[in-house]
C-alpha cells in the first residue's frame, strides 16, 4: 500500500482532502518540503513538481475520490522514472575498455576503482588499475594496497605526470591484452581550473569508453553545481553514488541525474570490496520519499 | 546577491532561495523568514545577519591544557586525516609539543597517509602496522606522550557511518581508555563536517554525540562552492560550535572560524 510506505507525505496530503485548484499550491509546497528535507536541490524539486502537476492534471487524478493517494503514486512513479528506469551497463567494447573516474575530494573514487576491478575480475576479465593521483599523500599506496587485497595489478609511475601515467598505462594494457583499465584520479574542485584542465587532458589523450562521476550520496544542495561543472568539462557516461549504507535520504541522486542527464550506474553500499551494487531507482525513490 | 531593500514577497523568496541553496535546511530557513516577516522594516538583510550572528554566538576557542588529547572523528572522506595534520601545524606553531596517533587501523594506507604528513610537519607519530585494534594504538600513543611530556596528542580515527553500531562502540571504547587509563589527559573531541554534505550532517552529529562528547566541529572543503549552512542547526539544535574551517588540501589551509565573515559570505 503506497500510502503506508510514504507515511510522511500521505499524512500531510490527507489533511487536504480532495485536491482542488485552491489547495494544489499547498500540496505542492508539502511535496517540495519532503524533497528539500531529502536534500533534493531546490530548483530541481521545483521543476519536478511542475512536471508532476502537469502529469496529474493529464490523468484527471485531481478529480478522483482519493486524490492524495493517486497523487503520491504519480510522484513515486515519476521519481523512479527520473532516477532512471533502465539498468545501465558499462561499455566493455574497448580493447582495452578504459574507465576514467572523476569527482570531488573524498567522494570514494579510489575505493570504487577497486570495487569495480573486483567485480570485473569475478567476471573473469583481466583488469589493470592505474594510480594517477600524484597529489594526495599515499594515494598510490592506497590503490596498491587495495590491488593486493583483490589481486589486481596496479600501474604507477610514482609522482609523475597524471596524463602520461594514464597514456602509458593504456599502452601497456593494450600490449598485455588487458580487458579493462580503470584510471583512479585525484579528487578535485570543479572550480579549480588547473585540475579540471588536467582531467580534460587525460580524457583527450586516452579517449576512455566510460567516464564515471563518483559522488557522495549525502551531498546537499551544491550537488547541482559540482555535477553540472563536471558534466560540462567531460562527456560523463555515468554516475556512481557512494556511501548509501548511511541513512542520508540521498536527494542528490535526483539533482545529479537531472543536471548531468547521465544514468546512475552503481551504488556504493559499504567500504568493503564487494560493496558495489547496480543502482536501483525504485529503492532510491523509496529512500528519498522517506 | 541580495539587494538591501524593504521586505517584499519577491525579496523573501530570494532570501529563502539563497539560504536553502547554502544547506541551512528548511527549519532554520523558516525560523529566519519568520523573524523577517515579523519585523518587516527597511534593510532586513541586517536583521538576518544579526539573527545569524546571535545564533552562532561568539567565537569559541578550545582551551588546550597540557596534557591534552584531541580525538578527530567523522564520516568517511570528510577530511579527518588532512585536518589532523592541519591542527598539528596550528598548535605546533603556537609552541605546543604535538604527537600524532594513527588510530585508523582499518583503511588501506591510512597510516602511510598520516605518516607523510608527520614527516612534513616534523612531528612524531605513533602507529602499529600490524594492529587491528585502534584502542591499543591509542593506548601506546598516550603512554608515549606521557613519558615525553607531550602537550597535545592528536588522534586520527577511521571514517565511520553512525549506522554501524560496532563502529560507534569502537569510539566509545577509545573514550573509555582515555578516561580510565589516562585521566590526567584533558580530552576534547572534534568532528569533521564536509561542507558539501546536506541535512544528514545534523543527524551524523546527533548520533556521534551519543558515543563521544563533541567539543567542536571543523567545517571542511569550504574552498569549494558549498557553504555548509548546516552549522546553524548544529549550533542551535545540538550546541556544537564550529571552531575551524578547512579551505584547502595543504597544511596552512585551516582558518579559525569567524562567524561574521561566514555570515557575509552567505548573504553576499
Ligand atoms: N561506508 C562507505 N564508505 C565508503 C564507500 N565508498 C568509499 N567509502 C569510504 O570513503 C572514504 C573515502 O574513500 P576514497 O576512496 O579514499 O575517496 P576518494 O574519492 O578516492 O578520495 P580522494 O582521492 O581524496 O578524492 C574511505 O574511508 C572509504 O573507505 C561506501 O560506499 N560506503
Ligand atoms: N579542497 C579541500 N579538500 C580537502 C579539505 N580537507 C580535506 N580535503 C581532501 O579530502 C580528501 C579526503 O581527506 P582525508 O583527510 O583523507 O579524509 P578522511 O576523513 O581522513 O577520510 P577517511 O579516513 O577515509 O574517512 C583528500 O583528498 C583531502 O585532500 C579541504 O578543506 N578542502
Ligand atoms: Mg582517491
Ligand atoms: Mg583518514
Amino acid at each position: 500500500q503506497i500510502t503506508d510506505r510514504f507515511d510522511t507525505i500521505f499524512r500531510r496530503l490527507r489533511g487536504l482532502g480532495k485536491i482542488t485548484d485552491t489547495n494544489i499550491q499547498e500540496t505542492s509546497r508539502e511535496i517540495r518540503r519532503v524533497l528539500l528535507e531529502a536534500d533534493v536541490n531546490l530548483q530541481v524539486a521545483r521543476d519536478f513538481i511542475t512536471h508532476v502537476k502537469v502529469k496529474a492534471e493529464g490523468t484527471k487524478v485531481l478529480k478522483s475520490i482519493k486524490p492524495g493517494e493517486q497523487f503520491i503514486k504519480i510522484i513515486y512513479e515519476e521519481l523512479i522514472h527520473v532516477l532512471g528506469d533502465e539498468t545501465a551497463e558499462i561499455d566493455l567494447n574497448g580493447k582495452p575498455s578504459v574507465i576514467l573516474m572523476a569527482g570531488l575530494q573524498g567522494s570514494g573514487k579510489t575505493t570504487t576503482c577497486a570495487k569495480l576491478a573486483k567485480m570485473f575480475t569475478n567476471q573473469n576479465k583481466k583488469v589493470l588499475m592505474v594510480a594517477a593521483d600524484v597529489y594526495r599523500p599515499a594515494a598510490i599506496e592506497q590503490l596498491q594496497s587495495l590491488g593486493r587485497q583483490i589481486d589486481v595489478p596496479v600501474y604507477d609511475e610514482g609522482l609523475g605526470d597524471p596524463v602520461a601515467i594514464c597514456v602509458n598505462a593504456v599502452a601497456k594494457a593494450k600490449s598485455e591484452k588487458v580487458d579493462i583499465v580503470i584510471l583512479d584520479t585525484a579528487g578535485r574542485l570543479h572550480i579549480d581550473g588547473e585540475m579540471m584542465n588536467e582531467i580534460q587532458h587525460i580524457w583527450d589523450e586516452v579517449k576512455p569508453n566510460e567516464i564515471l562521476f563518483v559522488a557522495d550520496s549525502m551531498t546537499g544542495q551544491d550537488a547541482v553545481t559540482s555535477a553540472k561543472a563536471f558534466s560540462e568539462a567531460l562527456p560523463l557516461t555515468g554516475t556512481i553514488l557512494t556511501k548509501l549504507d548511511g541513512d542520508a535520504r540521498g536527494g542528490a541522486a535526483v539533482s545529479i541525474r537531472q543536471v548531468t542527464g547521465t544514468p546512475i550506474k552503481f551504488a556504493g553500499v559499504s567500504e568493503k570490496m564487494d560493496g558495489l551494487e547496480p543502482f536501483n531507482p525504485k529503492q532510491m525513490a523509496d529512500r528519498i520519499l522517506g | 546577491q541580495i539587494v538591501k531593500e524593504k521586505v517584499s514577497l519577491q525579496s523573501l523568496e530570494q532570501l529563502e532561495e539563497t539560504l536553502l541553496a547554502s544547506d541551512l535546511g528548511l527549519s532554520t530557513v523558516d525560523d529566519i523568514l519568520d523573524i523577517v516577516k515579523k519585523h518587516s522594516k527597511e534593510n532586513f538583510i541586517n536583521e538576518v545577519a544579526d539573527y545569524m550572528q546571535q545564533s552562532l554566538g561568539h567565537e569559541k576557542e578550545l582551551e588546550i591544557k597540557s596534557p591534552s588529547v584531541m580525538l578527530v572523528v567523522g564520516v568517511n572522506g570528510t577530511g579527518k586525516t588532512t585536518t589532523v595534520a592541519k591542527l598539528a601545524k596550528y598548535y605546533k606553531d603556537q609552541g605546543k609539543s604535538v604527537l600524532l596517533v594513527a588510530a585508523d587501523t582499518y583503511r588501506a594506507a591510512a597510516i602511510a597517509q598520516l605518516h607523510q604528513w608527520s614527516k612534513r610537519l616534523n612531528v612524531r607519530m605513533v602507529c602499529n602496522e600490524k594492529s587491528q585494534d585502534p584502542t591499543s594504538v591509542l593506548f601506546d600513543g598516550l603512554k608515549s606522550a606521557k613519558s615525553e611530556n607531550i602537550d597535545l596528542v592528536i588522534v586520527d580515527t577511521a571514517g565511520r557511518l553512525h549506522t554501524y553500531k560496532n563502529l560507534m562502540n569502537e569510539l566509545e571504547k577509545m573514550v573509555r581508555v582515555i578516561r580510565d587509563r589516562f585521566p590526567e589527559f584533558n580530552l576534547c573531541s572534534i568532528m569533521t563536517i564536509d561542507a558539501n554534505l546536506g541535512q544528514n550532517s545534523l543527524h551524523q552529529v546527533r548520533e556521534f554525540a551519543k558515543s563521544v562528547h563533541l567539543d567542536g566541529a571543523v567545517l571542511t572543503k569550504m574552498d569549494g562552492t558549498a557553504r555548509g549552512g548546516i552549522v546553524f542547526a548544529l549550533k542551535n539544535e545540538l550546541d556544537l560550535p564550529v571552531l575551524f574551517i578547512g579551505i584547502g588540501e595543504e597544511l596552512n589551509d585551516l582558518n579559525e572560524f569567524a562567524a561574521d565573515e561566514y555570515i557575509n559570505s552567505l548573504l553576499g
